[in-house]
């Protein structure tokens, strides 16, 4: 479903530019558990926004589902993006005027789903992620770690058959975290794909695959032995 | 050096009210290093920010370095704040446009240090952090990880004696994390005192003593045994 090749993506001009991502090669097959790890700076977010079509490589191709995301122009890619994708920002990235309910109805407002059934679906996945007594806080009354499963109930809200997560227990005590971890496996055997982004080694373990990053390179990519 | 009593904070009115702390009595001597651990929502940086005079609880005393804060008004809260006590913020708190240099200045800006020292010590600081490629980068050219580190440098700017950090390694890979958790033993060897909130065990495991946080609440306050 996923398809990069050389993908590469320079920032900067002259002498201060940094290849964030290095000419990278992925396939990510429909209905896989990929993680990604690698140290902080090794490009993993900036792979990850080329990945959800929330930015464009400086070279390489992008396959999604077939499609070359390149000769997409930007509402195309922002419907593909909408309906098909869920992300989960390693800065969450929530409106601060809007609930916690109102946030993750927000993208079943621009998929066009009513009132009612959005406001449900909304109150289900907040229970899913433990907030059900959270709804009606907005993002400056919520802990960190609040804030942060706050934007995972949003990444479902469409249901969307492809998962980007981008470090979604960075601020989760264990359980809760162990908690996500378990939500995950079980969007995955309901058929997701799923890309997940995570610095650490338990929550990698649940994934099928892990490949590791390093200076905007892929240099290991190892199928879990029991998988 | 801290001493709380019976602290209490409340959130909200009438029945929407959360007792995010509710009755917690600790003392933490000059010089210690102590980290406090907890589920999401369990009250971590809502205490911290009372440690570190940027909230006021709704009851109970709070005295720092024998003086009781209730009594300072906000100038001289504001005072004792920004010289004696660095924090690093869960959610890091940069200054969207100043440079990684500059928002590292910032705090000795208010201190009072010239432009050439100043300088000089923010790119100290950063080098300390693994950021010595990336002073001119603005937050948004930053990986989380890095715009963490860059929080972290900001809160040694002025060479506080009291240090509070709310997870600091939480968007950090281990290696990057072990290199955080040696310089802040580093820290507490020069003599400060380290408050620290995290969610990882092996981080913990280098204070000298671990508090255990569960709904507003101390459940559990151990010295680590070989400390
Ligand atoms: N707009 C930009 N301009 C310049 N450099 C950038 C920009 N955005 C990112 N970078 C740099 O690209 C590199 C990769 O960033 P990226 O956010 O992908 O890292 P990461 O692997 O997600 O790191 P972390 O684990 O810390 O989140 C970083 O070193 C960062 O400084
Ligand atoms: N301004 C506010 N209004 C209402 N409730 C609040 C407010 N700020 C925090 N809370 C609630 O208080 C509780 C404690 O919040 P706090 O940020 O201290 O938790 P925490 O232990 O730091 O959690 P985390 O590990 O997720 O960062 C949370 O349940 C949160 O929803
Ligand atoms: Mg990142
Ligand atoms: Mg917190």
């Amino acid at each position: 479903v996923i398809r990069l090749e050389q993908i590469t993506k320079v920032f900067g001009e002259g002498t201060a530019q940094i290849a964030a991502v290095a000419g990278v090669d992925l396939e990510v097959r429909r209905g896989e558990f990929l993680a990604i790890m690698g140290p902080s700076g090794s490009g993993k977010s900036t792979l990850m926004n080329i990945i959800g079509c929330l930015d464009r490589p400086t070279a390489g191709r992008y396959c999604l589902d077939g499609r070359d995301v390149a000769k997409l122009d930007d509402d195309a890619l922002a419907d593909a993006r909408r309906l098909a994708i869920g992300f989960v920002f390693q800065t969450f990235n929530l409106l601060p005027r809007l609930t916690a309910l109102q946030n993750v109805e927000l993208p079943m407002i621009y998929a066009g789903v009513g009132g009612r059934a959005r406001r449900k679906r909304a109150s289900d996945f907040l229970g899913m992620v433990g907030l059900a007594g959270r709804v009606t806080h907005r993002p400056n009354q919520l802990s960190g770690g609040e804030r942060q499963r706050v934007a995972i109930a949003r990444s479902l809200a469409n249901e969307p058959s492809l998962l980007l997560a981008d470090e979604p227990t960075g601020n989760l005590d264990s359980k809760s975290g162990a908690e996500i971890v378990t939500l995950l496996e079980r969007l995955h055997t309901d058929g997701r794909t799923i890309v997940l982004i995570t610095h650490e080694q338990d929550v990698a373990q649940h994934a099928e695959r892990i490949v590791h990053l390093r200076d905007g390179r892929i240099v290991d990519d190892t199928a879990r032995l029991d998988a």
